[in-house]
This record gives C-alpha cells, structure tokens and sequence, in this order.
C-alpha cells in the first residue's frame, strides 16, 4: 500500500521543501520508489530537484484531470526517485476552484483515477505556506502528515493552528488521516531558544515527535542552487545524514 | 502625508515580520508615529508586540467596514506604535472574497474611509506569504513596498515572481506603487551563499538594493517569545542596531 505523505506547516521556512527533496532522496536509496509532487505555486521542489516549473502543464494538469500521474512524472537525478512538476499556475487555483463542490478532493480524485500509484512506495507532497486549498487537497490525499517545525517561537506558536486544521480533515473528508511524527528542523543545541522548543514540544507531543532532529547545516541550503539533493551535493555533511535517519524513523513507523 | 509600507515576499520565513515589528519600533523612537496593520492570518506580528489576536475582530472588522482605524487600534509597549491586531479569519477571506467585485481593494478603502490615518507618519503593513487577495490588497492600499530579502537560493528564486506581481498590481489598481527598497535579512558574510546572493542581488537591483544587511542575530528571535521588539529585549545586540540603521534609510529615501 502507497503510503502517501503530506509535508505540511502553514509557517513559512521552516524546511518542508528542504524535507521533501531530502527525505525523498533518503528513501530512493533504501531501494524504495518515491514520487514527489510539488503541490507549493512557488515550486521550489522542482527546481531543488533540478527540474523545470510549468506554468499550468505539471501538477495542475493532473489536479484538473488533463493528464494521469503516467503521463506528467518525469525521473530525477536519483534513482528510484520521480516527480511531476510544480506549476506556478496553482497559486490562481485557489480563487478559481473556489466556488465548485468537492474543490478539498481533486487531487485526491487525481491520485485514485487509474492505477496511477502503482509501484510507488511513497508520495512525498510538498505543500505551500497557507492552510488554504492546496494544502487541504494534499491532506484530503494523503495516509500520513509529517511536520517539520522551525525551532523558533513562531514556528512553536502556529502548532495547535496547524492540529486544529488536521483534525477537521480528519473529520470531514479523511478519517485515515495520521500524524507521521512532528520533527525538529534547523536545530542548533547551542541556542537556548532552541532547547526550550525542544522540551516544550517534547512534553505536549510525547510520542508524535520523532527522535531525528534535522540539524542548521549551509550544506542542506547550497544543494538547490545545484538543483540536487544534499545527498549528490555532500554525502558526508550532517544535513544529508540526517536526513538518512529521518527516513529510516519513518520507514520503521 | 502617511507613508504606507508593505513588508512583502511570498517566500516563507524570509523576516517580513521581523522587519514589521523591528523596522516599526525603530521609525517610532525617531519620533515618529507609526501603526502596524497585521494581514497575515498566521498573526504574528500580533503576538511578537505582546497583543492578543481574534477570531473576526481586528484586521477582519477593517477591512468589512464593521469598524474604521480609530476604533481598532491599540498601543503596544513602544512609545508611539500603535497596531490593529491580526485575525485568525483572515485565512478565510481569500475564498469568501473570492466572487466580489473590487476584491482587491478592501483595504485601500477602510485606509481611505474618515480620516483614518491622519497623525501617522508610516503605516507598515505584514503581509502572509503568499501572492493571493490579502498580499494584492495590502499592495494596492500601499504608497510603497519593502521587500526583505533572505541570502538563501530559493529566496532568490522567488523574486523575480514577486516583482512581477508589484509590476501587475501598479498597472491594473496602484500606479502610484513604488519599491521602496529591497534588502538582505539573516545575512551572514562568513557564508560563501550569502556573499554569493548579496553580488548577484546587488548586479541585478543596483539602486534598489538597500545599504542595510539585518544580520542572523538570535536575539531577533528570541524578543518574539516576550511580546516585544528587540528594542525592548536587547537594545545593543547586533540586530536591534541593524533596524535602527534601515529605519535611518527608510526615513532619507
Ligand atoms: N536544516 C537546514 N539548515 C540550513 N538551512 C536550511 C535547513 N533546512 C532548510 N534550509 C534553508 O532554509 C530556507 C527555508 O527552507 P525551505 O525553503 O525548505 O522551507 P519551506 O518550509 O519549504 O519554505 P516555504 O514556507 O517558503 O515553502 C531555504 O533557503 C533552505 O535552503
Ligand atoms: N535576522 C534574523 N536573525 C535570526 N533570526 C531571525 C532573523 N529574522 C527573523 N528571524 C527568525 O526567523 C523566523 C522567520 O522570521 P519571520 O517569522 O519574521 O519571517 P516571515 O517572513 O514573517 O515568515 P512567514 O512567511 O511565515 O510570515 C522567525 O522565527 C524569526 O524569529
Ligand atoms: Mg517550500
Ligand atoms: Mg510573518
């Protein structure tokens, strides 16, 4: 069974694009196929993957059910990792899927149509900064949501928003809807503010939090001007190993 | 006259609040009067000054004519800042919108309504990240825009978007829109990405690009889980130092 992943936080810049290519490129190599979907107008995945934006082919074909999966996903420069395309486009989707009914499920529609998921082990879908409709459709979509939290106050702050959000998906389109983990990003356990938001989330999440902390590493912010995960830019830094346990955590969950 | 500033980037974490917050307790201990106006539904430049936000009050009621400026507005610890408190509805209000006419001028209308701003000398605007209805209105109610800039790829990346955007929303709504200034935020010069970012900004932008680089300073986000401006929290650390000086910037241009 696909296990389908949204990585979602209505916080912006907190590491769910950076997530998404890494955590991607991490199970790619555990000999599993992955397919990411770039569900963010800003499409920073497809150009963190080293791949072409569109302005309405891509992931907007497929939301309004021009093209399957088959037809719009493209390889990447790992293997046994694939991707369609974001499309800059979907930032005008929001007013213009507004007004039509079941606007929350088209890409959950999308994904059923055909037997498009076949042979995929994971869906990584990297959601834009909002709690608006396309990060609703990739929570309507998906078995699972992973949320990568700054370590900063804000990012602590806008939490219980982003549960609230959860839990009303959860019960009015996608009962199967669980909470994969809740992990650390751009840790610095040298900052206090730092280990505050660790212990405060620690005590109000227990077991939802993952033991992987994502570590402040330049090397994980270099890649994408390459237009490659950390793993093909620099195998040994503490970015790219990191993400190495991130994915062995959620395969073993 | 009143100087109306967006603070803008559909780019997520880039310090658009940051700068609202320290940028406006700065202008205000130049002796001036300043108000803050919080249009992102994620409020937090309501709680980084120490206020509470609302469900449907605040921002919400401006801008469906329930109330006009002189009734929302509260003072925060700074002398000489005033604010109107964010709305978590505001989320919302891209789609209840989404069908009316002249959507995209709610706010320039409540600004223009009574007398409204008479008294202040800048009024900065927060805005979320994203280009959608409650960025398009904060621009078209604008005099100006301010676009924090962080020294990252994929902050690059977006630029080029955005400037599009103001360039869309000066022709069809705004002619009058002018970009006040671009400048680099957690700007770290031992970084070669940062350096690498701030040439190629620089031979892009020439004028636009402000003399001003806020340096990553953790005191800039540990002020946030106080309620106050690092002013307030500590006024010689590298940051508070580094708004004061944008503040002098924006004030001569
Ligand atoms: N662990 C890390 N260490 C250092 N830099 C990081 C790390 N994770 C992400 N970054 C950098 O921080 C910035 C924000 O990360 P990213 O763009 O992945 O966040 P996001 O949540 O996807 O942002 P948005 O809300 O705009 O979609 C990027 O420039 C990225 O390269
Ligand atoms: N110069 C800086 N040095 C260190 N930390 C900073 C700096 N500027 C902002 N921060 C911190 O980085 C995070 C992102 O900043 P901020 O929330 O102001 O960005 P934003 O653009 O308003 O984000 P969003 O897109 O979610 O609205 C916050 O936790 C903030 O405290
Ligand atoms: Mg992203
Ligand atoms: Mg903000």
């Amino acid at each position: 069974m696909t296990r389908i992943l949204a990585v979602a936080n209505q916080k912006g810049g907190v590491g769910k694009t950076t997530t998404v290519i890494n955590l991607g490129a991490s199970l790619a190599v555990n000999d599993l196929d992955v397919l990411v979907l770039d569900m963010d107008p800003q499409t920073n995945a497809t150009s963190g993957l080293g791949l072409e934006d569109t302005e309405r082919g891509g992931m907007m074909d497929l939301l309004t059910g021009e093209a399957t999966v088959g037809k719009l996903v493209v390889e990447t420069e790992v293997e046994g990792l694939w991707a369609i395309p974001g499309s800059r486009g979907l930032a005008g989707l929001e007013i213009e899927l507004a007004s039509e009914s079941g606007r929350e499920s088209f890409l959950a529609h999308a994904l059923r149509e055909s037997e498009s998921l076949n042979g995929y082990d994971y869906v990584l879908v990297d959601c834009p900064p909002s709690l608006g409709l396309l990060t609703v459709n990739s929570l309507v979509a998906a078995t699972g949501v992973l949320l990568p939290l700054q370590s900063e106050y804000y990012a602590l702050e806008g939490l219980s928003h982003l549960m609230d959000t959860i839990g009303e998906v959860r019960r009015l389109w996608n009962s199967d809807l669980r909470i994969e983990g809740v992990f650390l990003t751009m840790y610095d356990g040298r900052l206090r503010l730092a280990r505050e938001v660790a212990d405060n989330v620690a005590s109000h999440l227990g077991e939802s939090l993952m033991e992987t902390k994502i570590p402040r590493n330049v090397r994980l912010s270099e890649a994408p001007s390459y237009g490659k995960p950390a793993m093909l830019y620099d195998a040994y830094c503490a970015g790219s190993k990191s993400y190495l346990r991130l994915a062995g955590e959620v395969m073993s969950r």
